[in-house]
């Protein structure tokens, strides 16, 4: 790639990763195949310390503002947010849906999570996704197998998101969601 | 290696940075 590398300013924190914001827009009337998901995902900016996070983040709409279809994606810099990008191949997601006006601050506290490194999972995390519309977020890991990293996610974003009771989440694996696009499944957690 | 790790609190403090606006 010819781009040129995003790097740490002077004086300013690096982070662990690189990161990457997308944004995309669904078209819910027509299912959507790869090659148009592609064309429809748009890169924003990406970041190198958290200085240059906030510099972007502070003037950004925040998720409880937008209306529609939408999808704001961030992933590490050199994955796509797609199920056929090699990073993601093997891999699932958390599904978290929450109330309306949780949106905003949950899905500030689930980024901050992820660019602080709090996860503690080594190389899993892939990314994070809020879906404007149905107020739901999903947070993209490597390995879908391994229940020990799944299960310390959840964990963590327990912990992290202050989940209020009766938080609807759900592990799904990219497999599972090309052979059932549907939203959430009969296998729910509730946090109580 | 060590990982570059930051807590919310920590974070949210570099928000008021100069350097971040």
């Amino acid at each position: 790639s010819k781009r040129k590398a995003v790097i740490p300013g002077p004086a300013e924190h690096p982070l662990q990763y690189n990161y990457t914001f997308w944004y995309s827009r669904r078209t819910p009337s027509h299912p959507t195949s790869s090659q148009s998901y592609e064309q429809n995902i748009k890169q924003i900016i990406t970041f190198a310390s958290v200085e240059q996070f906030w510099r972007f983040y502070s003037h950004m709409v925040c998720p409880g503002d937008l209306t529609g279809h939408s999808d704001f994606h961030l992933f590490k810099e050199g994955i796509k947010p797609m199920w056929e990008d090699d990073a993601n191949k093997n891999g699932g997601k958390w599904i978290i849906q929450l109330w309306k006006g949780l949106a905003s601050p949950c899905w500030e506290n689930l980024i901050l999570a992820m660019l602080g490194e709090q996860f503690m999972v080594g190389e899993e995390i892939c990314g994070a996704v809020v879906f404007v519309r149905f107020q739901e977020f999903y947070i993209w890991n490597k390995t879908a197998s391994d229940q020990a990293t799944t299960a310390r996610i959840r964990d963590t974003l327990q912990q992290v998101l202050n989940l209020p009771p009766n938080t609807i989440m759900e592990y799904k694996t990219h497999t599972d969601s090309i052979k059932m696009p549907g939203r959430l499944g009969p296998q729910r957690l509730l946090f109580q | 290696g060590t990982r570059i790790m930051y807590d919310r609190k920590f974070l949210l403090e570099c928000k008021n940075s100069p350097i971040a606006r």
